[in-house]
């Protein structure tokens, strides 16, 4: 349960294989290879074979520290634990690149083209709204028009009537 | 074909952001 | 036996894990090669120190090719238990994982249909928005009419109420009632100038 990192993890691996690699190049197995000189030389052949032990675990640690400094791996694996540990709870197996572009991509795009869309719609009905109480207006404005050219007519006949009713006077008075 | 490889991941990585990108600022765009 | 490129890796280390398996087992290889090459050398140069020395370097060199062979072997047996573990538990993005920049994959997929019916929906919703943006621009420019119309209609209103007041101020309240009054006034004058004038007459007659 409890998830170790992939960084100790890497270093605990490349330090089991160093010490089985090391376990299976034993001392005996190389005097048993240099049997000649380790008789004519004992003590020499075991600082050699110590001297080469320690070069080359120096050596492959050093490879490991070049790889970790360039692939970045430190940050990287670090990353990756907080990636895993994030999705630990999801059993069903996360989606992979199909392999058709655009089909992947369709998702990626999908969200911002499901918000235009709800943002469109959302302007549309403000502005059908906003139609709705011009129209309000231009309707009452309309009547409002109406009722006025209406008093204008009533107004306009008025004099109208007067004007005949002048003229008459005028017709009545010439007359006497 | 480990080049090849690297380079579609890259792509793969890369391209929807940018491409997304691209999509969005004409999104802004038809807006305005 | 098919490989498997892991693309998906690739895509988050930005290196494919087996090139970094095999970068590592050609360094490693190196070091045991050339640490070997090391030994090699310091021994024959102790036994060129040495006096009567029968060991010939081809000797040595056996030597060296024995033990190299036998730590190659292990090396390489070592090393695919070493890359088991890196490629399954390392540089392996876990299966039930998604990547962050694929985050967008996890909701939903959609279909080519569904993807294109939203953008017809957009479409149309675009065009309805222009459609109602015309519409405004037309109410607002009645509204504006209106507006001309009705100061218009209104200046003749007061016109008229003007000289409605114009009457009002010389005594007669309402125009017209004072007009049908001076009608009926005048005609009353008529008939009494009339009747004047045949009582006249009939005086002068008499």
């Amino acid at each position: 349960s409890t998830t170790i990192s992939r960084l100790k993890l890497l270093d605990t691996t490349v330090d089991t294989f160093l010490q089985k690699l090391i376990a299976a190049g034993s001392y005996q197995r190389f005097t048993d290879c240099y049997k000649c000189f380790y008789q004519l030389q004992p003590e020499m052949t075991q600082r050699i074979y110590d001297k080469f032990m320690t070069q080359l675990q120096t050596s492959v640690r050093e490879e490991i520290s070049d790889i970790k400094a360039e692939g970045n791996l430190e940050a990287v694996l670090n990353a990756l634990d907080t990636i895993a540990e994030e999705g630990k709870d999801r059993k069903e197996l996360a989606w992979r690149p199909s392999g058709k572009p655009e089909e992947d991509l369709r998702s990626t795009l999908m969200p911002y083209f499901l918000q235009q869309r709800d943002a469109l719609q959302r302007c549309v009905r403000k502005q059908e709204a906003e139609n709705r109480q011009l129209a309000g207006a231009v309707l009452a404005g309309r009547r409002q028009v109406e009722e006025l050219q209406l008093q204008g007519q009533a107004q306009w006949q008025a004099w109208q009537a007067l004007h005949r009713g002048q003229k008459e006077l005028v017709a009545v008075l010439r007359e006497s | 074909f480990d080049e090849i490889i690297v380079d579609l991941a890259t792509k793969r990585k890369q391209y929807p952001r940018k491409i997304l990108e691209c999509v969005i600022k004409i999104i802004k765009a038809k807006q305005e | 036996m098919s490989v498997d490129p892991m693309t998906y890796e690739a895509q988050f280390f930005g290196f494919t894990p087996q090139t970094c398996m095999l970068r590592i087992y050609i360094a490693f290889q190196d070091y045991l090669f050339e640490v070997m090459q090391a030994v090699e050398q310091v021994i024959l140069k102790k036994l060129d120190g040495i006096p009567n020395c029968e060991i010939t370097p081809v000797q040595i060199r056996k030597c060296t090719e024995k033990f190299l062979c036998f730590m190659k072997g292990r090396f390489d047996n070592l090393f695919v238990k070493m890359e088991q573990l890196f490629l399954q538990w390392i540089l392996r993005i876990p299966p039930n994982i998604l990547l962050p920049e694929d985050k967008s994959q996890e909701s939903h997929s959609y279909s080519e249909e569904e993807f294109q019916l939203l953008q017809k929906e957009i479409e149309q919703l675009q065009e309805k928005y222009k459609t109602e943006l015309c519409t405004k621009q037309a109410l607002l420019a009645e509204l504006e009419e209106q507006k001309l119309v009705q100061a218009k209609l209104r200046q003749t209103l007061t016109l008229f109420d003007e000289l409605q007041n114009v009457g009002r101020n010389h005594g007669t309240s309402d125009f017209r009632d004072s007009f049908v009054f001076l009608v009926q006034n005048s005609r009353k004058l008529q008939s009494i100038r009339d009747n004047v004038e045949k009582e006249s007459k009939r005086l002068k007659i008499s």
